[in-house]
């Protein structure tokens, strides 16, 4: 029996900056 | 300046890397277009796209090895600048990856990538201002 390798999936929201437009400086 | 992304290598910027969109579907990283972040964040509600302009790439003097980027950020051209490790992807409208060192983001993640310049139009996330 070969164990089912679970693959993991990642959000979206991971791959981009949150680059808060409050900021500044 | 914002602390430096981690320096460990995110592995959801490994070629082959699984990405779950708002609406559901599964894509792989390297097969992300413009329109999958816009209509994520369209969908997701609490989350908004902003175009982050490139305006500066230089060495980043607190952090020897990460580069300093500069945006202007959104409709507000609020400015805000990050650490980075040179080989970080970000996702540039239209063009697609793009990194300051695309043969480190390569050889480290196995994600083919433009060379990030200043003037480019990167895909940034923020909060939904509240109605």
């Amino acid at each position: 029996n070969v164990e089912p390798r679970s693959v993991p999936v990642f959000p979206w929201h991971s791959l981009v900056p949150f680059l808060d437009s409050s900021q500044s400086g | 300046v914002t602390p430096a992304a981690p320096t460990n290598n995110p592995s959801h910027f490994m070629k082959g890397a699984i990405i779950q969109l708002a609406t559901g579907e599964l894509k792989r990283v390297e097969d992300l277009q413009t329109q999958d972040f816009v209509r994520s964040a369209e969908v997701s509600g609490g989350l908004k796209i902003d175009s982050s302009m490139v305006m500066d790439i230089r060495p980043s003097q607190q952090r020897p090895g990460l580069v300093s980027l500069h945006f202007t950020v959104g409709e507000q051209q609020s400015k805000v600048t990050i650490d980075v490790p040179p080989e970080h992807p970000f996702f540039v409208f239209g063009q697609g990856w793009s990194s300051c060192s695309p043969e480190r983001t390569a050889q480290l993640y196995g994600l083919t990538c433009h060379h990030l310049q200043v003037g480019d139009m990167c895909v940034s996330i923020t909060l939904q201002q509240q109605q």
